[in-house]
């Protein structure tokens, strides 16, 4: 473990306790993507199938079951307790687009053809364009409430970290992921756009964000 | 042994 692992795990769990608590407390998921959010607990269930068959540390377990947790609970908060509040005309991302290249690169491109390898590859994958539809969804609706652009900045944040974590690992101990690292350039790269936007209008206290 | 072999990361 080093920081930049660490705090990209804590930025990863601040941003899904963001958007958790914000729908939570006002009862709401307007202008939140649906479809990404189930992306997301698709990833953390593809990827953490190894809870049952390997113990890593107790702080890989605890955060593995919390992210599960927290991404199944945002997910029935949008589909099932606030539905009347969801935006589904505006979430019209075709996910389809998304999970059949993402399933097929998994079986073409993985470090062995093994049921867990391949879930863990595609979870890979797929975490890369997960945000896809949430940043649609905001160029669609042309605003995102500023709770929502911290929320995003804290998702972009995380795999950003990660990277450096990369470079740190593969300079003090030689390890090197490259599907992880390939992916995780391609994630964050698709925010550098609402990073820009993040910075520039945002943190200017402009509060939502509106796309030009 | 490959590379992604040791999941010890999120």
């Amino acid at each position: 473990m080093n920081i930049f692992r660490l705090l990209g795990d804590m930025c990863h769990l601040v941003a899904i306790i963001i958007l958790f608590l914000k729908i939570w407390r006002s009862k709401s998921c307007a202008g939140i993507s649906g479809k990404s959010q189930v992306l997301f607990a698709l990833v953390f269930t593809t990827r953490y199938l190894d809870l049952f068959t390997s113990f890593i540390s107790v702080y890989n377990t605890v955060m593995k079951v919390v992210f599960l947790v927290l991404a199944y609970a945002t997910v029935y908060l949008i589909y099932l307790r606030f539905r009347s509040t969801y935006n589904s005309e505006s979430d019209s991302f075709r996910v389809e687009f998304l999970l059949v290249p993402v399933a097929g690169l998994s079986f073409l491109e993985n470090y062995a053809f093994a049921p867990l390898e391949i879930l863990w590859t595609f979870s890979i994958y797929l975490e890369s364009v997960a945000i896809l539809p949430q940043l649609f969804m905001i160029t669609k609706t042309g605003e995102a409430e500023s709770i929502t652009t911290h929320y995003l900045f804290f998702l972009g944040l995380y795999r950003a970290l990660y990277l450096a974590n990369w470079v740190w690992r593969y300079h003090t101990e030689g390890f090197f992921d490259q599907i992880a690292v390939v992916s995780g350039v391609v994630q964050t790269i698709f925010y550098c756009d609402f990073f820009y936007l993040y910075f520039t209008k945002v943190l200017r206290g402009s509060g939502k964000m509106t796309l030009p | 042994d490959y590379p992604g072999k040791k999941k010890d990361e999120l």
